[in-house]
């Protein structure tokens, strides 16, 4: 898979 | 304050809710080196709390600063903070101001 762009990552918890 | 002395706030969140109820963006090496909140979901525990905002980066969580962590280490140490259950609540050091003090 294509690296994740990172910039957007955003995790719910 | 002035600009060079941003406010922080301790806010503690009971964990009142099966969920704390919140998004993070950012991280150590992105454009927002620090988490910042861009969702605070009703009905979880943060939202309960209401002392939580959308915009707000947190230092740090339970006294551990989040500076130089990259955004899965923070979110780690976030989710471990919630899990926890030795504390029913989790300390959470937010500013409104979107600096990397």
């Amino acid at each position: 898979s294509p690296p994740k762009d990172y910039e957007d990552e955003v995790t719910f918890f | 304050p002035g600009l060079l002395e941003p406010t922080s706030t301790l806010v503690r969140v009971p964990k009142s809710a099966s969920t704390l109820g919140i998004a993070i963006e950012g991280g150590a090496n992105t454009r927002q080196p620090l988490p910042r909140i861009v969702t605070i979901q009703r009905g979880g525990s943060a939202h309960n709390c209401g002392q939580l905002k959308v915009g707000q980066i947190i230092l740090e969580v339970n006294g551990v600063s989040l500076r130089g962590r990259e955004h899965r280490d923070a979110a780690r140490l976030i989710a471990e903070a919630f899990k926890n259950k030795e504390r029913d609540y989790v300390d959470f050091l937010v500013t409104d101001f979107n600096v990397a003090l």
